[in-house]
């Protein structure tokens, strides 16, 4: 994942955009919610490119206040928004959760207790101005709040796989890793649609280039096979 | 299809392995299907050598990757399989050393299965376990449970796994496949994957064949 300053590249454009014709969407022009400020990050995967959003917005005064859909939510909203962008497939809204500013914690993980594995508070959700999404590039690693838990987790997939690294510089990089793959982790369990639990496992300190490169087979998709006869049907109850 | 089956209850499985830190995947989802053939038509479980397709099959492209079509006719133009005790694992490719008076298990020919799920699950409980491939991209962090990734997160188009397909069921009105990985025991369920069965989850039935032991 890369964090991204506030609304400083042009990356976070389209799927804010997208974000907010879709919040927007079924409103007259003049009863749209206009776009303050955004700032956000992207994780690229092999399936596209994950954009994390929080964006603050403001809401027309309602007229009249009948009109108003949630009342409450006229004003400034913060709203954090999940956009994947895909190469081959549109772009698809995975999560929005809205709220004034500081009148809750970011919805990140706050209605779902995270599997054996995953930390239980990966991060500070008091303040949204605290939240990851507000984290420069080069402080990927845990903060302060955070850390205790987070290198406990870290110390005991060192010990479980029986890790080591070159030097420190080496070990505070695959903390990093770490601690990205955990919110990757996470993001499987909010929206996997069966029971699977996932979270740190031997492989919880790669990134996913290194992972493919070293475990995976790229093969698979790109090489055409050899055609083989078809198989007769099973015939017995 | 019966409603579940599952070739480790019936000792066509040999323990889970490893391929360590190389793309083999291949060779092992394609010796799995073997081991099972072997053991149904000729009664005897052996644990055969992946390394033998990693050094040996010029098909294809060893801890690079590789298709178990090409590793099928690369183990009948060989002359069979090794077990793993005489051409063990090493995990990187090394020069081939296959003896043919060393191998101990034959194929005849092989087949590609239909992409229909329930024709899967029929032919695996009537004829053994099956090569499949699928989308990994959950199983990097997977622990356990029935793994049902979100569609968009693990599309059918970017296969890059091969596993073998080893029985399927229902866990607490879920429907599964349940899949011998070859990450090592320490991996997911004893080294075991299991993948919502009904969806075409991941791609799991794009790629789906067997070798043939008459």
């Amino acid at each position: 994942g890369r964090h991204l300053p506030l609304a400083s590249d042009p990356a976070l454009e389209a799927p804010t955009q997208f974000a907010m014709e879709i919040y927007n969407r079924g409103r007259d022009p003049g009863a749209a919610a206009v776009l303050q400020s955004v700032r956000g990050r992207s994780l690229k995967m092999a399936q596209g490119v994950l954009y994390s959003l929080e964006v603050t917005l403001a809401e027309p005064p309602c007229s009249p206040p009948t009109a108003c859909k949630h009342p409450q939510s006229s004003g400034t909203l913060l709203c954090r928004f999940e956009v994947l962008d895909q190469m081959w497939a549109k772009q698809t809204l995975l999560e929005q959760d809205c709220g004034q500013p500081g009148s809750q914690p970011l919805p990140w993980s706050s209605d779902h207790q995270p599997p054996p594995g995953l930390p239980s508070k990966a991060r500070n959700q008091s303040s949204p101005d605290a939240g990851l999404l507000a984290e420069p590039h080069s402080s990927s690693l845990p903060r302060m709040g955070d850390s205790v838990e987070l290198i406990s987790l870290f110390k005991d997939f060192l010990t479980t796989y029986n890790k080591s690294y070159a030097n420190a510089t080496e070990t505070q990089r695959r903390l990093g890793i770490f601690a990205r793959n955990l919110e990757l982790a996470h993001k499987l369990q909010e929206l996997d649609q069966g029971s699977a639990q996932y979270g740190v496992t031997k492989f919880s300190d790669l990134t996913e280039e290194e992972f493919r490169m070293f475990y995976l087979n790229p093969l698979l998709s790109s090489l055409p096979g050899r055609a083989l006869r078809p198989a007769p049907r099973a015939r017995g109850p | 299809a019966p409603a579940s089956w599952d070739w480790r209850d019936h000792g066509a499985l040999t323990a889970a392995k490893n391929q360590g830190m190389c793309g083999s995947c291949w060779a092992f989802s394609v010796t799995g299907n073997v081991e099972g053939q072997w053991f149904l038509r000729r009664g005897a479980l052996l644990t055969l050598s992946e390394q033998e397709l990693v050094d040996c099959d010029t098909l294809d492209q060893a801890c690079g990757g590789g298709l178990p079509s090409n590793a099928y006719t690369a183990i009948e133009t060989l002359g069979g399989l090794e077990t793993e005790k005489d051409y063990s694992y090493e995990g990187r490719k090394e020069r081939c050393s296959f003896s043919p008076d060393k191998a101990r298990a034959y194929i005849n020919s092989s087949v590609d299965l239909s992409r229909d799920e329930q024709e899967i699950a029929a032919w695996l409980a009537e004829n053994g376990p099956v090569s499949i491939a699928l989308n990994a991209f959950a199983m990097q962090f997977y622990r356990r449970g029935v793994s049902h990734p979100f569609r968009p997160l693990c599309s059918p188009w970017f296969i890059d796994h091969a596993v073998l397909l080893v029985g399927y069921g229902d866990r607490s009105g879920i429907p599964f496949w349940a899949i011998k990985n070859s990450w090592g025991p320490d991996w997911g369920e004893e080294g075991y994957y299991y993948l919502y069965r009904g969806a075409r989850a991941c791609g799991m039935n794009t790629m789906a064949s067997s070798a043939i032991v008459d």
